[in-house]
């Protein structure tokens, strides 16, 4: 099937939101 | 770059500790896994701050903890 996006992924210099629902 | 300690850490914001720690182990879990490092570290965020302050300091803890995520989202893609 498709590609799943689970777990959101973590950028450096981005700032990190945790893994709640997006 | 200086080493991130728990003394350190413990004095930025809660939320700020996870980024800080992120910030520190994406090269080296980019080392071990390129296509996959930005996944790993959303998911090891989620474990204990002392617990990521050690797999900074220990190759074969982030070694052994890179290698358990890694089999989860595979299998959670297959």
């Amino acid at each position: 099937g498709s590609s799943i996006n689970w777990p959101p992924e973590f950028h450096p210099g981005v700032p990190w939101k945790g893994l709640q629902n997006i | 770059q200086e080493p991130l300690t728990a003394s350190i850490l413990a004095s930025a914001p809660c939320e700020e500790q996870k980024q800080m720690l992120g910030e520190r182990l994406f090269p080296l879990i980019q080392a071990i896994h390129p296509e996959l490092a930005g996944k790993i570290i959303s998911t090891v965020l989620e474990i204990d701050n002392s617990e990521l302050l050690h797999m900074l300091q220990s190759p074969e803890s982030l070694h052994s903890k890179v290698d358990e995520v890694v089999a989860v989202l595979q299998d959670h893609k297959a």
